[in-house]
């Protein structure tokens, strides 16, 4: 048996919102810690990392590990019939083909439950090496999003540049190049406006401008980014799902030919 | 000319 409850319907939502234009389908595996997913996008390009720790549902009971194959379009309609504020639980029996999730309203007067078909997916699960990072930037996610979005104007492609001094972002087209730089923040009142930068070494990298928009759906579930970079290897935007996990998006890098 | 990697060849499978 398997029974996942969360206070607020609008979580999900967002947590949905989140990965639901990168990937198509995924698995959610499901133990006594909690809820992961891993999976890669169509072009195996990026890779989405979700965990959701038991202790932060307000129920949570997994008796067997289960692994539940979800049409994430199929999942999106149906907490599209959840109000924000409604308890949501998700509920399955071992070995079940099918999930169900119910939406309580919060004077217990609506209840609604939806089954949905599970899938039998295809798990290609992939080892994340434990990587020092050289350059690890923690920025307000609006300020991440918005420069996301106006630098995808100009060029597929961003420039990544850290150093000491601050993060430069940089998108050079057809009508010219684009700057962004953002110094570290010195005292600020409230810590979701800062900008912090913890370098060992400073490191350039080049990413595609299409992805970093897709990560930052992942912007109304956390007032702060993280982005960890290293020479070479793949990109980590990871966004705090407060008292509940995080959702971590892989980048990999665009490397010269 | 840059060449976009994908994550696979970062990342092994389990």
């Amino acid at each position: 048996m398997f029974e996942a409850r969360l206070g607020q319907a609008t979580i999900l939502k967002k947590i949905l919102d989140a990965i639901k234009d990168l990937l198509t389908e995924g698995t959610f595996d499901c133990s006594d810690s909690g809820i992961q997913l891993q999976a890669m996008d169509n072009s195996h390009v990026s890779l989405v990392s979700l965990t959701l720790r038991s202790d932060g549902f307000d129920k949570f009971r997994c008796d067997r590990n289960i692994s539940m194959g979800m049409n994430l379009g199929s999942m999106a309609k149906i907490l599209k019939c959840a109000n924000n504020e409604d308890n949501v639980t998700m509920k399955a029996q071992d070995n079940a083909d099918t999930v169900t999730i119910m939406f309580e309203s919060a004077n217990q007067e609506k209840v609604s439950d939806y089954e949905m078909k599970l899938m039998n997916l295809d798990q290609e699960h992939l080892g994340i090496p434990e990587t020092e990072y050289s350059c690890v930037v923690r920025m307000p996610s609006m300020e991440f999003a918005r420069i996301c979005r106006d630098l995808a104007q100009f060029s597929e492609s961003v420039v990544i540049c850290c150093t000491k001094e601050g993060v430069k972002f940089t998108a050079s087209g057809d009508v010219g190049t684009a700057n962004i730089k953002l110094a570290q923040t010195g005292s600020v009142d409230k810590e979701e406006e800062s900008v912090s930068i913890d370098m060992q070494e400073p490191v350039t990298l080049t990413f595609a401008c299409r992805y970093l928009n897709a990560f930052t759906k992942a912007t109304p579930l956390s007032t702060q980014v993280q982005l960890s970079m290293c020479a070479d290897v793949p990109l980590v935007v990871e966004y705090a799902i407060k008292d509940l996990g995080y959702i971590r998006y892989y980048l990999a890098p665009k490397i010269e030919d | 000319q840059s060449k976009q990697m994908t994550i696979a060849s970062f990342f092994r499978k389990d």
